[in-house]
């Protein structure tokens, strides 16, 4: 079971929208392939937009959620998670574990819990006979929820917009990363920076994709293919559908499709 | 001294654009009305954006910031306060309390401290004879750096993006609000709503705006002049530049000054 988070500190910059069109890109095109497809959505952000796009729950006082996962007695956690995973409404193998404002509480609450950040990892243990890969959206913060995201996942994407305010803090999230690796002793690695947002009109944003492009540390990690901005992305999200199903021949879903793929070969090439 | 909070749980929307735009066009405008004009600019994100924007500082490791000011003994906090502000590099009149990464730790320590709440608010007071406004930029969550923020203002304005995500939570911050001033009795209000980054190019974004400015709540705060999306903003902050040192022409510099102009006419007027 590969497990992919999707994480940056810097907020708006694609999280969401990248963890959500790789959910649904992957089931797609594994499936296309004969390959094993059935993927579970992880939303560790308490305003569980990644939840609210695939299923469309806004029903922002349930609590059910993996905030509840996190709070169970551990012999219990597997138990509680499989309880609460939902169908989306985007593809019947593509599963989420929904999130709620209720993770703002227990991320508070996971201050006094000194074995917090494997709760996620060890649960999902319980349906990884039941899921083949697994997808993790997270909050713009190196919250206990982000290391808890970090921690359970094989590898990690970081989105980055090619704007100033979001290009100073890379560096800060790749040794978080590193951080993450030591204090935990888990085996999760950077494998890819996807450039996203990309406007390529704006001569800033070309020189900017081009200064990563020939760093001698993120210019290996870059995904070949940068997302665009693309309208479509706008009217998707408005009517709670992934990129592919409202327009796959847009710019974005061709982008994302190709970043699919990408991943997929590093992730099983490693 | 009027305190004005920006603020938005989402991310990305220009809460940082929005309150550099705004300290240093209260410091403009101001002056040139021959109104008192020293403005002190506060940043409560350890991401410290509108700190390095404001004065270049990217001194990442150096924990000189309101953090000190949050942990230091209650009668000591304002002489802190003092010792920490440094100059900007934008104008003579506009002074910076900065932030940096070590606000995540000092967010985390403020769970033991039962009056946390009201540090930021009390320590400001020494102040009060040396600056006229206040503007405070905040981080994308709900944390208690953003409760301490709210809590030192007078007023609160929620910068919106136009798009699907970012307008489903604005009733969560509505409510938020009325949850501070009520836990923490201040005065604070909402003094306005200001949709940014606008695109009218993009049919969804302008029913948005119809749909916020016919609202029977959102509608009457909406600020008259939305901020359009200005590729000279990305410029202005890759030079660590105000928009109005960048390109004073600009649409989003006129627009950003409107703002300004409408947003001292309402707090005077209260
Ligand atoms: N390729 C794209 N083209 C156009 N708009 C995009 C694109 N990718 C994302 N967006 C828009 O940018 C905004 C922010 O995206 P998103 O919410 O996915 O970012 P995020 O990093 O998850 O934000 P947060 O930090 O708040 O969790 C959304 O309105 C989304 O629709
Ligand atoms: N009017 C505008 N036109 C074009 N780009 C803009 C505009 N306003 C903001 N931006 C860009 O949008 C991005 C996000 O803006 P900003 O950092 O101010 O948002 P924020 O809400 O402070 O983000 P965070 O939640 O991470 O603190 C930045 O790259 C900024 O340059
Ligand atoms: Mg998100
Ligand atoms: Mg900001």
């Amino acid at each position: 079971m590969h497990s992919i988070c999707l994480t940056n500190n810097k907020g708006g910059v694609g999280k969401t929208t990248t963890a959500v069109s790789l959910a649904h890109g992957l089931v797609l095109l594994l499936r296309h392939n004969n390959l094993p497809h059935r993927v579970l959505l992880v939303d560790t952000d308490s305003q569980a937009h990644a939840t609210l796009l695939t299923t469309g729950r806004r029903e922002w006082e349930r609590a059910e959620s993996l905030g509840e996962v996190l709070v169970a007695r551990p012999s219990r956690a597997g138990a509680v998670l499989q309880r609460l995973i939902m169908p989306s409404t985007w593809d019947e193998d593509l599963h989420v574990l929904p999130g709620s404002p209720a993770l703002d509480g227990v991320n508070a609450r996971l201050a006094e819990d000194h074995g917090f950040a494997v709760r996620l990892r060890h649960a999902l243990r319980s349906v990884a006979d039941q899921y083949d890969w697994v997808v993790i959206d997270t909050m713009p913060s190196f919250s206990r929820l982000t290391t808890i995201a970090m921690v359970a996942a094989t590898d990690i994407v970081i989105p980055v917009e090619l704007r100033f305010l979001e290009t100073i803090g890379l560096q800060a999230i790749i040794e978080k990363i590193a951080d993450v690796r030591q204090t935990w002793e888990v085996p999760v690695r950077l494998t890819g920076i996807l450039p996203v947002k990309y406007d390529q009109r704006v001569t800033l944003e070309r020189e900017n994709l081009e200064l990563y492009a020939e760093h001698p540390f993120y210019g290996p990690h870059l995904f070949q293919q940068a997302i665009p901005i693309n309208v479509a992305i706008s009217y998707a999200h408005d009517a709670c559908e992934s990129i592919f199903m409202y327009d796959d021949r847009s710019t974005a879903a061709r982008a994302y499709m190709a970043f699919v793929r990408e991943l997929i070969e590093r992730v099983l090439a490693s």
